[in-house]
C-alpha cells in the first residue's frame, strides 16, 4: 500500500541483482581516456559516438531556457560569455572542454556550461 | 543523489550511489520523467582513463562532462559526491571567478584531480576537505582498510564535518543523499530513513554488491531524477553502473 502514496516508499527490495525488469533500463559501455594524449584529444573517439546524444541533451537545455527568456538572449549570453569563461578554467580542463567542442560541432559556450552546470545549478 | 560506504563483516569497503539528476528542468507529462534526465541517461558511460597503458582511474559519466561525479581509483579509494544546497551557493563562487577571485576550484575538476593524483585514501580526504571550492558538496570517500569511510560535508570555504565509519560504535556504513547528517532531512525529500532502514534490515552480515544494488532500487532512493546506479569494490578495483528507469508509481525526486 505504502508505494502508492507518496513517497511511494517500497519496502526494502530483495533480489533486484544482477540487474533486470523495470528499472533496468541497461548497462553501461566502457570506454579509454588516454591521459598520454594532448587534452584537446582524449575525449575526441567518445565524442564521436556520443555526440548526436550530447547535442540532444544541450538543445533540451537551450529549450527550457528560451522557455525562460523567449527572446533567446539567455543563450546568445552563453554563447558569447561563457567561452571567455573557458580560458580562465584550470588546464588540462580548458584545453579537453574546447576539444569535445570541436568533436562534437556543439558551440563552446555550451560545452562550458554543461561542464560547470554543478554551480550554475545552485543558482 | 544516495550515497553510501558500508564495511563487510570481513573488513571489505563497498561503494554504491544512485546518480539523480534533473530537477525542476522540465516535466514531460505526457512520459511523466524529467526531460533533462531523460536526456542524460544515453550519455552515460563508464570510463577507464589510462597512462602509459596502465589504469589511472575509472569513472562513470555523462559524455563530455570532463570532471568526476563517480570514481575509483582501483585498490586504493573510491568517491562519490552529492548536491548540498547553501545559500553561499556556487552562484557567488561564479561571481567571485568572474570578478577574478580564482583561488577555489570547480567542484567536479576537484574530483577530477583527486582521482587522478592523490594515492591514498588519507591524501584524498585531505584534498576533499581543505580544498577552497566554488560551490558546497557532499564528498563521500571509501578507502581499503577497515574504517575507511567518511563523509566530507563541505562549505565553499570549509569542511563542516567529517562522519566516518566506526565499527566499535557499530557504525558499519555512512549514507548521504542531499542534507547535512545531523539536521533532518526535507519532509518531502526524505530518503535518508528509507535507505538507513533497509541498510539495517539488509545487515553487516549480508552486505554485499548484490544487497547494496537491491537498497538502491528501492523507491524513493530510486525515483524519477534516477539516471544511473554505479557499485564499487575497491579490494577488486571493479565498478559496474547500470541505467535505471522507476515505473510507476514513483516520487519526482
Amino acid at each position: 500500500v505504502s508505494q502508492f502514496v507518496p513517497p511511494f516508499t517500497e519496502d526494502c527490495r530483495t533480489d533486484m541483482y544482477p540487474p533486470s525488469g523495470p528499472t533496468f533500463r541497461g548497462a553501461v559501455r566502457w570506454y579509454t581516456v588516454d591521459l598520454d594524449l594532448p587534452p584537446s584529444k582524449r575525449w575526441a573517439p567518445l565524442i564521436a559516438e556520443r555526440k548526436n546524444d550530447l547535442v540532444s541533451m544541450i538543445q533540451a537545455i537551450k529549450d527550457m531556457a528560451n522557455a525562460f527568456v523567449p527572446s533567446g538572449r539567455l543563450i546568445e549570453l552563453v554563447d558569447i560569455a561563457l567561452p571567455l569563461m573557458a580560458d580562465t578554467l584550470p588546464s588540462p580542463f580548458s584545453e579537453e572542454i574546447k576539444g569535445i567542442a570541436d568533436a562534437s560541432g556543439v558551440p563552446l559556450g555550451e560545452v562550458v556550461l554543461f561542464n560547470i552546470f554543478y554551480e550554475v545549478f545552485t543558482v | 543523489c544516495t550515497s553510501v560506504v558500508a564495511e563487510d563483516s570481513k573488513g571489505n569497503l563497498l561503494h554504491g550511489r544512485n546518480l539523480d539528476f534533473g530537477l525542476f528542468l522540465g516535466w514531460d507529462v505526457k512520459n511523466k520523467s524529467w526531460t533533462i534526465s531523460e536526456k542524460l541517461k544515453p550519455l552515460v558511460v563508464n570510463l577507464d582513463f589510462k597512462k602509459n597503458n596502465q589504469t589511472v582511474f575509472k569513472s562513470t559519466n555523462f559524455a563530455g562532462y570532463v570532471g568526476m561525479l563517480t570514481g575509483i581509483k582501483p585498490h586504493m579509494f573510491t568517491l562519490t559526491m552529492n548536491e548540498r544546497f547553501s545559500l553561499d551557493g556556487g552562484y557567488i563562487g561564479i561571481l567571485e571567478w568572474i570578478l577574478g577571485q580564482r583561488d577555489g576550484m570547480w567542484m567536479s575538476f576537484l574530483t577530477r584531480t583527486v582521482l587522478e593524483k592523490a594515492n591514498s585514501y588519507e591524501e584524498a580526504k585531505k584534498l576533499l576537505a581543505e580544498t577552497k571550492l566554488l560551490a558546497p558538496a557532499y564528498f563521500i570517500l571509501g578507502g581499503n582498510q577497515t574504517g575507511q569511510g567518511c563523509i566530507i560535508t563541505r562549505s565553499r570555504t570549509l569542511s563542516i564535518d567529517v562522519l566516518e565509519i566506526d565499527p566499535k560504535l557499530d557504525r558499519w556504513y555512512v549514507l548521504e543523499t542531499n542534507y547535512d547528517h545531523w539536521k533532518e532531512p526535507f519532509f518531502l525529500d526524505d530518503r535518508r530513513t528509507p535507505a538507513m532502514r533497509c541498510m539495517n534490515q539488509t545487515t553487516q552480515t549480508n552486505i554485499s554488491v548484490s544487497t547494496l544494488y537491491d537498497m538502491l532500487s528501492t523507491k524513493p532512493m530510486l525515483n524519477k531524477l534516477t539516471t544511473y546506479t554505479t557499485l564499487m569494490q575497491v579490494s577488486e578495483g571493479k565498478l559496474e553502473s547500470y541505467i535505471r528507469d522507476c515505473p510507476n508509481p514513483c516520487m519526482p525526486w
